[in-house]
């Protein structure tokens, strides 16, 4: 298939279209986008994320927190700040954003702040590796010398995979646990294979 | 909050917005 130009609107649907037609349940899926900072060192930043949630599994509502009170009131309150900042008013008395905000529902949000340096991180790593990582289990993520996976270990997730592309990297999470998959390979190197 | 760089506002929005139809269904 020709190759398309990078765009965020794309960006958007590629993500959609890699968690949504997979076999397995992913949690959520982002591409982190490489860049240049000031010195001139590759850096992968934020370029869009897709969040799914996690399997209903019967139970009415996506897994609920594992964490305090106190954390859960933090992470409302910023919640709702941010949902002021985008939506332009001062106070919400929106009842969605009072929800309980999940683990992988903050982990993702927590995202959009991090950047890698080429070969930091699980992203960095297969970006300058130019190969793909996938962790899969508590135990590899937990004991994992990349602070991201120990952090996805924490927040729920039992896989997290890494997928380098010409202008970034794809990465997966789930809440459950996923083996290597060859098929999940080449759609990303479809999907994301962009021109320039 | 305010150190949310413009450029992800767009996924920020999209997964707030994400999130309440997610909670309307449930």
């Amino acid at each position: 298939p020709p190759v398309a130009a990078f765009n965020q609107e794309t960006l958007q649907q590629r993500l959609q279209a890699l968690i949504e037609g997979a076999r397995e349940s992913w949690t959520y899926a982002i591409f982190w986008q490489s860049s240049y900072d000031y010195s001139g060192a590759t850096v992968l930043g934020w370029g869009d994320g897709y969040y799914k949630g996690e399997e209903d599994k019967g139970r009415g509502k996506s897994k609920s927190s594992a964490s305090s009170v106190a954390e859960q009131e933090h992470r409302k309150k910023v919640l709702r700040e941010l949902n002021s900042l985008i939506s332009g008013s001062a106070s919400s008395t929106d009842d969605a954003v009072d929800e309980e905000v999940t683990d992988t529902e903050w982990f993702f949000l927590v995202s959009m702040t991090q950047s890698f340096v080429n070969g930091g991180g699980l992203p960095g790593q297969a970006f300058f590796n130019s190969s793909s990582v996938w962790v899969a289990g508590t135990d590899s993520l937990a004991n994992s010398t990349c602070e991201r996976a120990r952090q996805g270990q924490i927040f729920g997730l039992q896989t997290i995979v890494c997928i380098p592309s010409e202008n970034g990297v794809v990465e997966l999470g789930s809440t459950e646990l996923i083996f290597q998959s060859s098929d999940l390979m080449n759609k990303v190197r479809v999907l994301f294979n962009f021109s320039n | 909050p305010s150190a949310v760089p413009q450029a992800r506002k767009a996924s920020l929005a999209r997964f707030l917005e994400k999130r309440k139809e997610r909670m309307m269904n449930a």
